[in-house]
């Protein structure tokens, strides 16, 4: 039996709203480790690799590995249905075909169920190896996300050059070109608002703008982002969560 | 440009 229950509904709503738009189905993986799930949209480019480890949870309890077939977008229409505020439980039976999502205003003593339907939904695990990245960011999420969509006007690409001393986003359209620059700085009575960068190596990169711009949308559920870049492997961008992590695996796109 | 698809890069379990 799984039973699951966070604190706040609204941290489960934002992690799902993170990767809707670009994934429809996914199995949740339930073990006594938390959850965890991993899905490619749908043109097989972009990899989203999802951990919510057992200290996120107020209460976890999963007797044996459960997989929670979901299509994301009834999910959503539940999740819709609680405030975010509200604590929010999700248990499930064993072998389950469906799985129950209790929300409970603790103040007025108000609950709601809902019961989804879940599917079977078969689908590969991809193996993600560890791999040698050569430049690593730290950086405000929201200033990241600001980059990308004013960049993905001019341009379907987007191109990421760090160097041991600055970030350059850049993009080349047929209306013009732009360029974003920013150098790493400590904010000590502020650390989120910090850049770092270290890089073993400097990197130049193309990335598909569409593909960024489904990434980005992780920035509501951590201050900042991680990324790690590497002129050979899929460019890993990292929301980390109370304890857990959202990834997105994208690969740089190459000349023919 | 090309755009590789994820699978280039991990094998499936």
């Amino acid at each position: 039996m799984l039973e699951a229950k966070f604190t706040e509904a609204g941290l489960f709503k934002r992690i799902i709203d993170s990767f809707r738009d670009c994934v429809q189905l996914i199995n949740f993986n339930c073990s006594e480790k938390g959850i965890a799930a991993q899905a490619v949209d749908d043109s097989r480019v972009l990899l989203v690799s999802l951990s919510i480890n057992v200290e996120a949870f107020e209460e976890f309890r999963a007797d044996r590995n459960i997989v929670l077939g979901c299509d994301l977008t009834n999910l959503s229409k539940i999740l819709r249905c609680g405030n975010n505020s509200d604590n929010l439980t999700l248990i499930a039976e064993d072998s389950p075909d469906s799985i129950l999502i209790l929300f409970e205003d603790t103040k007025r003593d108000r609950v709601s169920e809902y019961s989804l339907k879940l599917m079977e939904i078969e689908t590969d695990f991809l193996e993600i190896s560890d791999m040698k990245y050569e430049s690593y960011i730290t950086m405000p999420s929201a200033d990241f996300a600001k980059t990308v969509r004013d960049l993905s006007q001019l341009s379907d690409s987007i191109n990421i050059l760090v160097t041991k001393d600055t970030i350059k986003f850049a993009a080349e359209g047929d209306i013009g070109s732009g360029s974003i620059v920013v150098k790493p700085f400590t904010d000590l009575d502020h650390p989120e608002n910090s850049i770092k960068v270290t890089i073993e190596k400097p990197v130049d990169l193309r990335f598909g703008a569409k593909y960024l711009n489904d990434i980005i949308k992780g920035a509501s559920l951590s201050d900042t982002i991680t990324i790690k870049l590497s002129e050979e492997a899929p460019a890993l961008f990292q929301f980390d969560i109370s304890s857990g992590n959202l990834q997105f695996y994208l690969a740089p796109k190459f000349d023919e | 440009m090309v755009q590789p698809t994820i699978s280039h890069f991990f094998k499936s379990s």
